[in-house]
């Protein structure tokens, strides 16, 4: 049996929120260990990978591998039936048809119950292994979304070039073009808002920002993104969750 | 001109 309560249900609600436009039907796979999901947009060009941790929930126990097979689409609908302040719980059975979602208001007696059909989901499982990357960036997770904003104005495609101290964002389009440069920096008094850039190699990369727009739903579960790339292989954008993270593995765009 | 490429050109089939 599967019982995860989280402490606010907008946790949950920022985390579907986030996913829910480029991936639609997901297994939630439970274990002792917490909630992963790993699904793939239609284009199998953008990759969710999602850990909720044990510790992310208030209460937590899963005495047995449990699937949940949900539609994003009907599960946000759901969620957003409860305050962001209240307690969630998601209870299931140990081969549950169905997810039970439970809110309960702090300040007043109420309680609010809702259950989710769920669904046979056979999706492909994609094996990431851990690769080396040439740079890593991390950068104010604002930041990161304004700048994907800004440039798809102008272009399809974002170029991130990372030479040595310094990570040029560029788009080139047909009414002109624009670049934004960010470099490091060290903000003592709000760590959150300082940019950490390491390089091993200089990295020059295009990726398409249609994905990175979707990527950016994210920012508001963290202070900061963690990007990581490298020549010719998916680039990784990372946002910490309280315990586990949100991860988009993008594939990169080639030249012809 | 770019291309896009897929994430099954990089990741195996578990």
């Amino acid at each position: 049996m599967l019982e995860g309560k989280f402490d606010e249900a907008s946790l949950l609600k920022k985390i579907i929120d986030a996913i829910k436009d480029c991936v639609q039907l997901c297994n939630f796979n439970c274990t002792e260990k917490g909630i992963t999901l790993q699904a793939v947009d239609d284009s199998r060009v953008l990759l969710v990978s999602l850990l909720i941790g044990e510790e992310a929930f208030t209460d937590y126990r899963c005495d047995r591998n449990i699937t949940l097979g949900v539609d994003l689409s009907s599960f946000s609908k759901m969620i957003k039936c409860g305050n962001n302040e209240d307690f969630l719980t998601l209870i299931a059975e140990d081969s549950p048809d169905t997810v039970l979602v439970v809110f309960e208001d702090k300040n007043r007696e109420r309680i609010s119950e809702y259950s989710l059909k769920l669904m046979d989901i056979d999706n492909e499982f994609l094996k990431i292994d851990d690769m080396d990357y040439d740079s890593v960036i991390t950068m104010p997770a604002g930041e990161f979304a304004k700048i994907v904003r800004d440039l798809k104005n102008l272009s399809e495609s974002l170029g991130i070039l990372v030479t040595k101290d310094t990570v040029k964002f560029l788009s080139e389009g047909d009414i002109g073009s624009g670049s934004v440069v960010v470099k490091p920096f060290t903000d003592l008094e709000k760590p959150e808002n300082s940019v950490k850039v390491s390089l091993k190699k200089p990295v020059n990369l295009t990726f398409g920002l249609k994905y990175l727009s979707d990527i950016i739903k994210a920012t508001n579960l963290a202070e900061s993104v963690t990007i990581k790339i490298a020549d010719k292989v998916p680039a990784l954008f990372e946002y910490k969750l309280p315990s586990g993270y949100l991860r988009f593995y993008l594939a990169p765009k080639f030249d012809e | 001109k770019t291309t896009q490429s897929s994430l099954m050109n990089f990741f195996g089939k578990k």
